[in-house]
C-alpha cells in the first residue's frame, strides 16, 4: 500500500 | 521604493494561473536580485517556487527589500483586467501595506491603475537542498499536460519511470490501466524534442498523486518545454522556465510504500 509523503519530511524549514 | 516594469505582462498572468489553485496566498519577496515567492499547498504535499530575476523586467528598482503579502485569488482577479499584451508595472513603498499595479495597453491608449491591499502572512520558508538527480527529462509541456490529464482518468496515482533513452508514465485503477512511453527523440533541435539524461544507467521509478501533476500543468503556457527531475525517495521537480531569467518550479512529495 502506498502512502502520500509530505514535503516537510524532505525539506527543512530554512 | 520598489518598482518593476514587465513588458510581457502575460508572464505574470500565466504565473498566477499556475500558482493560485495551489497556494491561496504568499509572500512575494522583492530584492535587488528580483522577485521570488515560495509556498506549499495546505496539505504540504507540493512546494511551489516562483523566481523572476531582475533582468526579466525592462525596468527594475528595489532600494530596500520589500515583502508583498498577496492573496492570490485577489491578485489573479486584478491581473485578469490586464490584456495579454499589456505592460505591467508593480510599485510599492518601503514596508508597504498596499501594492500598486499599472497596466498599459500596447498602443498606450488605455492605462489601468489598481491598488491591492497587502496581508501579513507568516509563512515558513523551506530550504531546498542541492540534489543529484538520477534522471532529468525534458518533454514538450503540452505533451506532459495531455499525458497527466489522460492518465488521471485511470486512477489517482501516476508512476513515472525513467530508463535509458525513455520515460514512461503509467496509471492503474478500477477501470483498467494505461502506459504511455516517450522515446528520446533523434532530432534534437526542435521544441518537440524529448530528452532523457540519466546520472547513472540505473532506471528509477516513482509514484505521484495525479491531482497535483494536473495542478502543475496549469503553468504549461509559460514554456514550450517542461523539465522533470527524479531521484529515488525524493520529491519530483517539475520546472517551467520563464524566458532565460525566471522559472516556476514545483516539488512534489512521492507516494511511498507503507
Amino acid at each position: 500500500k502506498q502512502v502520500q509523503s509530505k514535503m516537510t519530511s524532505f525539506f527543512g524549514v530554512a | 521604493m520598489f518598482e518593476a516594469r514587465l513588458l510581457q505582462g502575460s508572464i505574470l498572468k500565466k504565473a498566477l494561473e499556475g500558482i493560485r489553485e495551489l497556494i491561496t496566498s504568499g509572500n512575494w519577496e522583492c530584492s535587488s536580485a528580483g522577485i521570488s515567492m515560495q509556498g506549499m499547498d495546505p496539505s504540504h504535499v507540493a512546494l511551489t517556487v516562483l523566481m523572476l530575476q531582475n533582468d526579466l523586467f525592462d525596468q527594475f528598482r528595489c532600494d530596500r527589500n520589500v515583502t508583498l503579502g498577496l492573496n492570490h485569488a485577489t491578485f489573479s482577479k486584478i491581473l485578469k483586467c490586464a490584456a495579454n499584451d499589456d505592460i505591467i508595472t508593480l510599485k510599492a513603498e518601503d514596508q508597504p501595506d498596499e501594492c500598486n499595479l499599472l497596466f498599459q495597453s500596447a498602443n498606450d491608449d488605455k492605462t489601468s491603475d489598481f491598488i491591492i491591499k497587502l496581508t501579513d502572512i507568516d509563512q515558513e520558508t523551506l530550504g531546498i537542498p542541492d540534489t543529484e538527480y538520477a534522471a532529468t527529462v525534458k518533454v514538450p509541456s503540452v505533451e506532459f499536460q495531455r499525458i497527466c490529464r489522460d492518465l488521471s482518468q485511470f486512477g489517482d496515482t501516476i508512476i513515472i519511470s525513467v530508463k535509458k533513452g525513455c520515460v514512461e508514465f503509467s496509471g492503474t485503477g478500477e477501470i483498467g490501466s494505461a502506459k504511455i512511453a516517450l522515446k528520446e527523440s533523434g532530432n534534437v533541435d526542435d521544441d518537440e524534442k524529448v530528452s532523457v539524461e540519466m546520472d547513472k544507467d540505473t532506471p528509477c521509478s516513482l509514484s505521484f498523486a495525479s491531482r497535483y501533476l494536473n495542478y502543475f500543468t496549469k503553468a504549461t503556457s509559460l514554456s514550450d518545454t517542461v523539465t522533470l527531475q527524479l531521484c529515488p525517495e525524493h520529491p519530483l521537480v517539475v520546472s517551467y522556465d520563464i524566458g532565460d531569467n525566471g522559472s516556476l518550479k514545483y516539488y512534489l512529495a512521492p507516494k511511498i510504500e507503507e
